[in-house]
């Protein structure tokens, strides 16, 4: 039995909303210490990697492993349905056919509880080993999210350099040419607001718009974002939540 | 000309 209950049903949109864009199935896997997901979009380029911990919810409670197969878009749909501040539970029996999602708004007593079909979805599990990173960054996801959303106009391609002190942004497209230079920062009274810079190696990276719009629609889960670039192995995006994160991997443009 | 590689030559399945 899985019963898991979020607070605010909005933390649970959130996580959805965040990457319900680049993948369509997605198994769940909920465990006792958690629900954790990945999944890889159909041009298998990006992968998306979620890990809810028991903290991130008010109750948990899941006495068997069970694998939730559900269809994103109709997971939306439903969520939909939801007030932001209503509580949500999730919850399914041992061998289910479907998934509960009950809506509770305490105040006004009205409770909402729908029922999602499950889907049997083949998909692999990646193992993600602990890799090893040039260059990792931390900023305010609204920051990030609006150079890409601004250099996404011009270009298909993001090329992200980092060196000591700077953090470039370049998009080089047939209408011209854009760039964005961020230098580390410590905001003490918005720490929030702070750019903090580790580098061990300098990198010169690109990377598919696309995927990087993909990405920052995980900008609503967190206030910050985690950038880890190496040229070596894919760059990792992260958003942390309170208990878990979500993750994005993706693989940098080779020049031929 | 970029070439877009995919992940699974990074990550392998399990």
């Amino acid at each position: 039995m899985l019963e898991a209950k979020f607070a605010e049903a909005s933390l649970f949109k959130r996580i959805i909303d965040g990457f319900k864009d680049c993948v369509s199935l997605v198994n769940f896997q909920c465990k006792e210490d958690g629900i954790i997901a990945q999944a890889v979009d159909d041009s298998r380029v990006l992968l998306v990697s979620l890990e809810i911990g028991v903290e991130a919810f008010q109750e948990y409670r899941c006495d068997h492993p069970v694998t939730l197969g559900m269809d994103l878009g109709s997971l939306s749909k439903i969520l939909r349905c939801g007030n932001n501040s209503d509580t949500l539970t999730l919850i399914a029996d041992d061998k289910p056919d479907s998934i509960l999602l009950l809506f509770e708004d305490t105040q006004r007593e009205r409770i909402a509880e729908y029922s999602l079909k499950l889907m049997d979805i083949d998909a692999d599990f990646l193992k993600i080993e602990d890799l090893q990173y040039d260059t990792t960054l931390m900023m305010p996801s609204t920051e990030f999210s609006k150079v890409v959303k601004d250099l996404s106009q011009l270009t298909d391609s993001i090329n992200i350099m980092v060196t000591k002190e700077t953090i470039k942004f370049v998009a080089e497209g047939e209408i011209g040419t854009g760039s964005v230079i961020l230098k580390p920062v410590m905001d003490m009274e918005k720490p929030a607001e702070s750019i903090k810079l580790e580098m061990d190696q300098p990198v010169d990276l690109t990377f598919g718009a696309k995927y990087l719009l993909d990405i920052v629609k995980g900008s609503a889960l967190s206030d910050r974002i985690g950038i880890r670039l190496s040229s070596e192995a894919p760059a990792l995006f992260q958003f942390d939540l309170s208990s878990g994160f979500l993750q994005f991997f993706l693989a940098p443009k080779f020049n031929d | 000309m970029a070439a877009q590689p995919t992940i699974s030559r990074f990550f392998k399945a399990v």
